[in-house]
């Protein structure tokens, strides 16, 4: 019966409330940890020790070289065809503009299609709006990715994007961005659905739409972070490994309390509600808390790396960071024998409405890396249709989190992570 | 693409004593 007894556990028992009160404890005294700050690293170091403090000693650090890319001020004004502040956040790697800032004209256009198919004279000197209306964050997340490359390419001086999400209260969502090789590196940056449709309109109506922008910030390569790995042993293959997952770092707005604080408070809390209920699997669970996800799984990358030799011991690989929301089941990447143990599994959920397998070739973030070696995965299916709202804004706070969805995901997480450590038979490559 | 799983074609994929093991920790 050890699928009730957690679920009473934390639902109803003595861990009621505990993921939501040490997740608000976490991100109110750190707030945001972007890769490469002293808070990040404080925040390492809390979680060791708050680990410890449950009596769970088996916690190692592996260090990896991160970036840090630091903002300064960040400000865009339009002149022309009006006086108007633009809210504006600059994205991660951005170079500066000058201390004076670009003045330039404005180019609107929808889709990369759209930009090729322009004059280069029309672009060269103008500051480049991506204007891509969110459809998913898969599709639409490369025209922050690569709009400044894409733009820079064609002569453009400065590229913007409109905010990456579905929908907004004048918020920009920042987010990382790589320049290409052998590229101008433009200084780039997000602004809000609203400020993009006004320019948008503006430009269609044949106005002449002029902006002065200017970014600070400095970029560094050079620092060191940690992943942080919690094993939990098994006691009959203790080699194996069942990985539990969240990203610690987040971006520099907000208290990165749903990006990804919540996936990493319910998978700190897989060990430490098994080790209160003294439930011990037979294969052992390893909780990371994945560094420098935000700037390019930097964390992962270096996991995988460094254990690429041992990777036919990881017997199956979970990561939450698409939200905390009420969990509905796993998005997994498998064999059809594999996905078939995990739906049976996950009908044992039906009392919480957490039955749902969603079937995905690269489920997760941090976990892809992993996942597209062939080791079976699975991330958090939540209901998290709110998640953009608040991505990569500065209202990613804990105000988003709700405590009792946050418990019954923590004993969804446990409960289906023991189980498969527990079984009798591996999950089947 | 994110796709629904159709359980029903898992029928006979598993043992029915892993089924059993597996419905067990219930």
């Amino acid at each position: 019966d050890v699928v009730n007894e957690i679920l009473q556990y934390v639902i109803e028992g003595d861990f009621k409330g505990q993921t939501y009160d040490e997740l608000a404890k976490f991100v109110d005294k750190f707030g945001p940890r972007p890769s490469g700050t002293e808070s990040l690293e404080n925040s390492i170091d809390y979680m060791i020790q708050l680990t410890r403090d449950e009596d769970i000693n088996n916690v190692v650090t592996e260090e990896v070289q991160v970036p840090l890319w630091e903002r300064g001020e960040e400000k865009i004004t339009m002149h022309e065809p009006r006086h108007k502040n633009i809210a504006v956040l600059g994205l991660g790697r951005s170079v500066s503009t000058p201390p004076e800032g670009i003045t330039a004209e404005v180019v609107v256009v929808k889709s990369f299609d759209e930009l090729e198919s322009q004059e280069e004279n029309n672009i060269k000197g103008k500051i480049v709006l991506f204007n891509a209306i969110f459809t998913k964050y898969g599709e639409t997340t490369v025209y922050r990715t690569q709009g400044a490359t894409r733009a820079a390419q064609k002569g453009a001086v400065a590229s913007l994007v409109r905010s990456v999400a579905p929908f907004s209260i004048n918020s920009p969502h920042t987010g990382a961005q790589n320049y290409g090789e052998n590229v101008t590196k433009i200084p780039t940056a997000a602004i809000t659905i609203e400020d993009a449709d006004l320019i948008n309109r503006m430009y269609e109506r044949g106005e002449k739409v002029v902006l002065n922008i200017q970014m600070q910030s400095t970029y560094e390569t050079n620092k060191v972070s940690r992943n942080t790995l919690v094993d939990y042993k098994g006691i009959q293959y203790p080699e194996k490994l069942v990985i539990v997952s969240g990203h610690i770092d987040s971006w520099d707005v907000g208290q990165g309390a749903m990006d990804d604080g919540g996936g990493l408070f319910i998978s700190w809390a897989v060990p430490v509600i098994l080790h209160r209920l003294n439930l011990r699997p037979k294969r052992t669970i390893r909780s990371i808390f994945w560094t420098a996800e935000e700037l390019g799984l930097i964390g992962a990358y270096a996991y995988e790396e460094r254990h690429r030799n041992e990777s036919d011991n990881i017997n199956f690989i979970m990561e939450s960071d698409e939200g905390t929301f009420a969990p509905l089941g796993l998005e997994v990447a498998g064999s059809q024998e594999a996905r078939c143990m995990i739906a049976e599994i996950l009908k044992l959920f039906q009392s919480i409405n957490a039955s749902t397998l969603v079937e995905s070739d690269s489920p997760g973030s941090d976990i892809a890396v992993l996942v597209n070696t062939g080791i079976p995965g699975a991330s958090l299916y939540n209901a998290n249709e709110k998640y953009f709202w608040f991505h990569h804004t500065e209202g990613d706070t804990i105000t988003v989190e709700n405590e009792h969805e946050l418990d019954l995901g923590a004993a969804f997480w446990t409960a289906v992570a023991y189980i498969i450590a527990d079984l009798s038979v591996d999950i089947p490559r | 693409a994110s796709l629904p799983k159709n359980t029903e074609e898992c029928s006979n994929v598993l043992t029915e004593e892993l089924i059993k093991e597996i419905a067990a920790y219930d």
